[in-house]
């Protein structure tokens, strides 16, 4: 499996990529790559070996080619079903986001225990009761979730989410999950990004 | 400066310390938070001793003294005002959240270019004119800011924040900013969250 850092890395290159593509460019050389995106030429050279991909001496990568190596060692090359749980304010912001879509990321269930929230639609996704969650994520074969619910409520989220049959969350809830060996996890800790801020101004 | 890892690792053991704080524990030992963390003892040890805090050989260290230490390196023994630029659907959601006034970190002033967003108050706190952010984040002296504009604008707007006086970013618009060296910052793209999980997922 690939480090987390190298995969952050290729999904910085595939953005730089596609707009090269969109602009009809032939080749690309990891020199020009480096300079554009503030990497090591040797780095990337590196990296993109992990995806397959092998410039030509004095040419450069073809950047069709480059673009779908990437995009199918991101898993890009696919559309993928995600269910969100928690329907509050973060859970609206990332319900109405179009930039994953654009990645091949659909929330396409969301669930809440809410009674005042069940029933809604956001932009055409239906909100359903938690108690739903394992009929319709089997149903969906659902493997990626995000959880949105406050940190009490997390522990409860994953554990029903991972008997429904998902492999990897995106965790917001500032609380570390347990979770078995096979599940992909990431967390995201607002406040601990602002910390990382704070930190560093305290000399 | 202590590397970002060990940052995070650092809030997570000051949010586990405070509990004990509020459970009135006297002591606790690195095993102790090492079963209760999933971390291993020795890294802790290492970890704390960056914050000036040792432990008693078979009693541990004193709950109070360590949660006063975490705090005072984490920057968190003082309040931050935080500039948010962007007053969208992601803004929005991290001007309601109440997570982070409990750290110390208070939203203060909002920034939008949208007249039609100019001159609401979320929760008290007034939107307004992006023109106006050099005058504001001088007076208000803020040195951190979070950036939830669109990608095209998020240059435009960090460049503002620098020539303003601003030391740290908190970027969550996809798009590599460049800085100059004496600024702290951390980038957060869940486009590239979410294809970390969808990386792992493909074989
Ligand atoms: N809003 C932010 O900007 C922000 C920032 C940092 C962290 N977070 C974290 O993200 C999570 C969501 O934050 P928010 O601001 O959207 O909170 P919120 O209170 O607005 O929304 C939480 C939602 O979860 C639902 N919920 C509660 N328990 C549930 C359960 N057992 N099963 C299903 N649904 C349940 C609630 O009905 C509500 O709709 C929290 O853990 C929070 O700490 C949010
Ligand atoms: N919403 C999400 O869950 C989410 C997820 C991932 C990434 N992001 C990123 O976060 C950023 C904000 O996303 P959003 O969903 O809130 O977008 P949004 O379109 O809802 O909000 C953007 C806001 O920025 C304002 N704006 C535009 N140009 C500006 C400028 N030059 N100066 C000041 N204000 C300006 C707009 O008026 C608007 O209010 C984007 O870069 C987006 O890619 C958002």
């Amino acid at each position: 499996k690939l480090p987390e850092i190298t995969v952050n890395r290729l999904s910085i290159y595939r953005r730089y990529v596609k707009s090269l593509l969109k602009k009809g460019k032939p080749l690309v050389t990891s020199e020009k790559l480096g300079r554009k995106m503030h990497f090591k030429p040797s780095q990337i050279r590196r990296d993109l070996s992990y995806v397959g991909q092998f410039g030509e001496r004095g040419k450069g990568y073809n950047v069709k080619k480059l673009f779908q190596g990437l995009d199918k060692t991101l898993g890009l090359d696919r559309k993928w079903q995600v269910a969100l749980v928690g329907a509050g304010n973060l859970g609206r912001a990332l319900s109405a986001y179009p930039g994953f879509r654009q990645h091949g990321f659909k929330i396409s269930v969301i669930f809440d225990n809410s009674p005042t929230k069940i029933g809604k639609t956001w932009l055409g996704v239906e909100i359903r009761d938690i108690k739903q969650m394992p009929k319709v994520i089997k149903e969906k074969k659902i493997k990626i979730a995000i959880i949105a619910v406050p940190y009490f409520s997390a522990q409860q989220a994953a554990d029903i989410l991972m008997r429904s049959g998902v492999k990897a969350i995106l965790n917001f809830a500032p609380y570390k999950l347990a979770v078995p060996e096979g599940l992909k996890l990431r967390n995201i800790d607002l406040s601990t990004e602002l910390q990382s801020l704070s930190c560093f101004l305290t000399k």
